[in-house]
């Protein structure tokens, strides 16, 4: 389960506030996975107490009102990326990010899509740079694309490309994963679907042995 | 040693990767933001250790309120109730979090329980019931230790605080099988005034959350 409590001091119209949490959490919250399981309890609750004085925000599109969003978004994502670093076993955070889709909402299914794959997530903590399971992760998504177009990166190193594998220094990826692991660090998987503007991203962390032993022993 | 060293003793903070932006990061968590205040306590409500696990966040003013909650059918009595005080209020003082139950999969029976914490509480702050808002989570089936968590309003209230403080030890009580706690606060400049965003988070299992 997660669960969130978000405070400002903005001073904003209900139906603007109600509307910008809601996005915020879908830029945030909804892109994380570590299991795959959506709980009874997930939760989140914001409160504007006004108390900045601040003028009045009463739409979604003034200034104002997509400033109060960036920050909103912020907070949240910080928040999200955290829950997605302490997943249960979790040697590192993974973080997907995806360009080329269609739209942004495309692109955040296709990132978490691969960011919920046990075999990317088992790839990820065997250490091994395995570019198959993320461009299958991808492609069953449900989102369509040109598998022609496809290229993905680890890190900064390119695996593949125009749907082409690429010949790659294997124990350089493999020792991208490894630091990340050793450090509790974030790994990046990067993917371009296409030439579209829609981009997006999302979080998870590789899949241990340890979130077999958590589990099997948390009962409920 | 000062709660914030207690609270560590528990667990550690987890490094928060704020993405880039004109904004700044402030200490505080759900307290940087002007008119909160939090505290965290161990009510009795965990199964095993004394790791905090009833945490209040309340507001000097009738705040505006926003939610999302989850899509599972089998949605937890806490979620029940929330989407009905936001149904019929657009403001809220209070926000109650317990760790340990879930109140989920718990029938009627759990959401009587949910009724009655929340017009303890309002009780309590001499606020409407409506006002306050609830969240649980734990083991799902159980229904929550209510007579503990009762018990331990009165000392709740009265460690409320709008220092960093209150926002860690609320950080940590909300927590389950996590291994860090999870807050962060951000001020920036919007149309000409400083405002402040704090938040509080929790989870590490049994996450794929799809909220609306």
């Amino acid at each position: 389960t997660m669960l969130g409590v978000i405070t400002t001091d903005a001073s904003v119209t209900s139906d603007v506030w109600r509307k910008m949490v809601q996005v915020a959490v879908n830029r945030s919250f909804n892109q994380i996975t570590v299991d795959g399981d959506t709980s009874t309890n997930d939760c989140v609750l914001a409160l504007a107490s006004g108390l900045s004085g601040s003028n009045k925000i009463s739409s979604l599109n003034s200034s104002e009102g997509e400033h109060l969003q960036a920050c909103l978004d912020a907070v949240m994502r910080g928040l999200a990326k955290s829950i997605a670093w302490d997943g249960e076993g979790a040697t590192c955070l993974i973080e997907v990010r995806v360009t080329g889709a269609s739209s942004e909402a495309e692109a955040a299914k296709v990132a978490r899509s691969v960011a919920s794959s046990s075999l990317t997530k088992a790839a990820v903590y065997g250490r091994d740079p395995n570019w198959g399971r993320i461009a299958c992760a991808a492609g069953y998504a449900g989102i369509p694309f040109n598998p022609n177009k496809l290229k993905i990166s680890l890190g900064d190193i390119l695996l593949m490309e125009g749907g082409q594998p690429l010949p790659f220094d294997r124990a350089a990826a493999s020792d991208y994963l490894k630091k990340a692991g050793e450090i509790h660090g974030t790994v990046v998987i990067q993917i371009s679907i296409g030439d579209g503007p829609g981009s997006g991203l999302a979080w998870g962390c590789d899949l241990s042995y340890d979130y077999v032993k958590i589990n099997a022993e948390y009962t409920t | 040693a000062s709660p914030i060293v207690e609270m560590s003793n528990y667990i550690p903070a987890a490094p928060i990767l704020l993405p880039e932006g004109p904004w700044q990061q402030v200490p505080g968590g759900v307290t940087a933001a002007n008119g909160f205040k939090a505290a965290g306590m161990y009510g009795g409500l965990r199964a095993v250790g004394e790791k905090p696990d009833l945490a209040l966040v309340t507001c000097d003013v009738d705040a505006m309120s926003a939610g999302a909650f989850t899509t599972n059918v089998v949605a937890a009595a806490p979620v029940l109730y929330c989407k009905e005080a936001l149904d019929n209020s657009t403001t809220a003082r209070a926000i109650l979090i317990n760790a340990g139950q879930a109140n989920a999969a718990t029938g009627d029976a759990g959401y009587q329980d949910v009724i009655e914490c929340s017009h303890a509480l309002s009780e309590l702050l001499q606020f409407n019931p409506e006002q306050v808002l609830i969240e649980s989570t734990g083991v799902i089936g159980k229904r929550i230790k209510k007579e503990a968590l009762l018990k331990s309003l009165p000392n709740l209230v009265n460690l409320l605080s709008s220092t960093v403080e209150g926002a860690y030890s609320a950080a940590v009580a909300i927590t389950t099988t996590d291994l860090v706690s999870k807050s962060v606060a951000i001020e920036s400049e919007v149309g000409g005034t400083r405002i402040r965003i704090g938040g509080m988070a929790k989870g590490s299992g049994m996450i794929h959350p799809n909220m609306a």
